[in-house]
């Protein structure tokens, strides 16, 4: 499989195609989940609408309880529109571990967890629009991204 | 130049497959 660490670095630089507002790209940002919710938002205003993205705490600060709320509420919502509207639900064996990510800011579970923002970027009706700026990154990048997409239409292993 | 050649063999990848995925009907990633 994709090692967690690395895809959570290339991602990181796909990420950073997105308007994000310059309050939300500080490690700690990340790791409270705004800054994926801003990119969710883009990604398909109506699901992660602005109501939506209203209930995301702004300033979680040192709280990982609310960190990891915001973080539970993300997942949640991504695995609906997975499959609700994309009609693809998310294996197990992808399911990051938000506690983790909001205590810790474990680099490969928010891999996991950008590997399915990724998931939703490459297959939403805007999707033309976030393959072609894929497209656009280094090379490097651009096979990071490929294996992670790749691992994500894998169906389940044992 | 055998690193040229690798390097629009990679290139070569990439575009296919991100194409590929271009092509697909919208919400069906697998």
């Amino acid at each position: 499989s994709v090692d967690k660490a690395k895809l959570c670095g290339s991602l990181l630089t796909w990420l950073q195609t997105f308007q994000v507002p310059p309050c939300c790209i500080s490690p700690q940002d990340l790791s409270s989940g705004l800054a994926i919710a801003h990119v969710l938002n883009q990604i398909d205003p109506t699901w992660f609408n602005e109501a939506w993205l209203q209930s995301i705490s702004e300033d979680p600060g040192p709280n990982w309880k609310l960190k990891v709320s915001n973080l539970e509420k993300i997942l949640r919502s991504l695995l609906e529109y997975s499959q609700d509207v994309l009609g693809h639900p998310v294996s197990e064996q992808h399911l990051p571990d938000v506690s983790l990510l909001g205590q810790f800011s474990d680099p490969s579970e928010l891999g996991k967890l950008l590997q399915l923002v990724l998931g939703c970027a490459i297959s939403c009706e805007k999707k033309q629009e976030h393959i072609q700026r894929i497209m656009t990154l280094e090379e490097s990048v651009q096979h990071v991204v490929m294996e992670a997409i790749q691992e994500l239409m894998t169906k389940d292993t044992p | 130049d055998p690193n040229m050649k690798a390097g629009a063999t990679s290139e070569g990848v990439l575009a296919n497959f991100f194409n590929s995925l271009l092509s697909k009907k919208t919400g069906s990633p697998g």
